[in-house]
């Protein structure tokens, strides 16, 4: 997945 | 999501409850450091600054907001309400010394170069080593009432339990968050000798102090 954008955990 | 990471967020919000009862019932933050607490405010208001922006799902929205309540409450008690029983001869940890690192790493090692990347990327440096005034504080004090142990207890799982869920990921949806998991790694190993005195003295009824 393409972390720089969304992060998806808290 | 996986049962690892509902686990590791329940175990969170659970410490910060623990914290707010502990503060709450016994009308005093004694043993509490106070630094530790606007540290960790500070890393959920740097990392959810996506949080009208960048819509997930309502349990991350929900979330979210409940920790930003829970650490901005605790600094307010802390600070304020109780301020009388907030024994800062013993919070003496030197915040610079984690803020400059923390900030100049953020600038070099990440994602990329937005502010909120940047911002979410010294968020989570930050955490891994908020908790350190608190550890220095008993290390200090010698000795930390039960309920603030159970606390460090659940906090310190809840990122332990975020290193299965990110093996969990890789293993099934080839997920890889280099800094979180670096990150959690650090966090998690400050906690290994407060959880072998946790499981040592704690869970057999003794009151932790240290020799």
């Amino acid at each position: 997945a393409d972390l720089s954008t969304s992060h998806d955990e808290l | 999501m996986n049962v690892f990471r509902i686990l590791g967020d329940l175990s969170h919000l659970l410490a910060m409850f623990l914290l707010l009862v502990k503060i709450w019932r016994s009308k005093s933050c004694a043993g509490i450091s106070g630094k530790s607490q606007i540290l960790f405010a500070l890393v959920f208001t740097t990392r959810y600054l996506d949080l009208f922006s960048n819509f997930i799902s309502i349990y991350n929205t929900v979330m979210k907001v409940v920790f930003l309540l829970c650490a901005y409450v605790t600094v307010y008690m802390i600070y304020w309400k109780f301020r009388k029983t907030f024994d800062i001869e013993n919070d003496t940890f030197r915040l610079e010394f984690l803020l400059v690192p923390v900030i100049g790493l953020s600038f070099l090692v990440n994602y990329s170069y937005t502010p909120t990347e940047v911002l979410w990327t010294f968020s989570i440096y930050l955490e891994s080593v908020a908790i350190l005034p608190q550890l220095f504080m008993i290390s200090k004090t010698g000795e930390a009432e039960t309920i603030t142990t159970h606390y460090l207890f659940f906090l310190g799982l809840y990122r332990a339990l975020y290193l299965a869920n990110w093996i969990w990921r890789y293993q099934t949806e080839n997920f890889y968050d280099q800094i979180s998991v670096v990150s959690g790694v650090v966090q998690t190993i400050f906690y290994c000798d407060f959880f072998y005195l946790y499981v040592t003295k704690v869970l057999k009824g003794k009151k932790l102090s240290l020799p």
